[in-house]
């Protein structure tokens, strides 16, 4: 089913 | 300081409810144009974003901007000894320690306060930049809360695609698989009961199911959910918070190996 991204993986850490 | 006073009380008591079992504890920043919050769940799977903004309540004063550590489990705790119908104050000297709440009944008979002790939370921030979304579906919040909660009784993850035919979820488990399509309809003469699917191209992506599930906590505070899609990024559930503001839940995708 795939595994879990994590939300860093998407979006920049400010 | 800061002082806060919101006359229907209730919508706060719903909005911790809400967040309190994704997220353990964050900062409310509290700023001259209103209080925010942006926190993600232990494993950073998904975020919880809150923007409630300073003209949304009956009275707002906020002298410098500052983090308000909570830990929402206690905040629920002082929360739930409000009553459904009082007015909530929230107050905080500069660099409190402590989180005033002041309820008052409707007719004024009855005022209590309590203190919450603040914490110091070291937070990482994410940007997230507003974007345009292949898919954007607007529906009534209970059917939202109804189809994650009977395909959690199914499977553990849904496939949501969007097309032109209407958005399906769909899983599968042990007892067998389960769709559900919905279609775009605006029949009803009650705007809350609108389906709305508007897509500018198709789009599929995989999450993991008890996370959408725990987003429908926020059911009773909007007759309306958006769901946000683009290929490849987090998935966007809103709930409009009256004129008071929104809180967005973002969920990461399931990734291909």
């Amino acid at each position: 089913k795939g595994n879990q991204g994590r939300l860093e993986s998407f979006f920049s850490v400010l | 300081m800061f002082e806060a006073k919101i006359s229907q009380g209730s919508v706060l008591k719903k909005l911790v409810e809400a967040l309190k079992e994704l997220v353990t504890e964050g900062n409310i920043d509290v700023s001259p144009s209103g209080m925010s919050l942006q926190a993600m769940d232990s494993s950073h799977v998904c975020l919880v974003s809150l923007v409630l903004r300073d003209d949304g309540f009956d009275h707002f004063r906020c002298d410098r901007n500052m983090p308000m550590g909570i830990h929402f489990a206690n905040f629920s705790k002082i929360l739930k000894c409000a009553g459904n119908d009082d007015a909530i104050t929230l107050k905080a000297e500069d660099n409190a320690d402590q989180l005033t709440l002041m309820f008052e009944s409707s007719n004024q008979d009855r005022i209590s306060d309590f203190d919450l002790k603040l914490m110091s939370i070291e937070s990482e921030h994410l940007g997230i930049p507003d974007q345009d979304y292949s898919a954007e579906i607007k529906m009534p919040a209970s059917e939202y809360q109804r189809i994650v909660r009977d395909l959690t009784s199914i499977g553990d993850t849904v496939l949501i695609s969007a097309t032109k035919e209407g958005i399906k979820f769909s899983t599968s488990g042990d007892v067998g698989t389960a769709n559900v399509t919905l279609r775009h309809n605006t029949t009803s003469e009650k705007q809350e009961e609108h389906t709305i699917i508007d897509l500018k191209e198709p789009v599929a992506l995989t999450f993991a199911l008890r996370y959408l599930k725990n987003f429908s906590n926020a059911t009773a505070l909007a007759p309306q959910v958006k769901l946000s899609l683009t290929k490849d990024l987090p998935i966007v559930v809103e709930y409009q918070v009256g004129e008071l503001g929104n809180i967005r839940f973002y969920l990461a995708p399931k990734i291909d190996d």
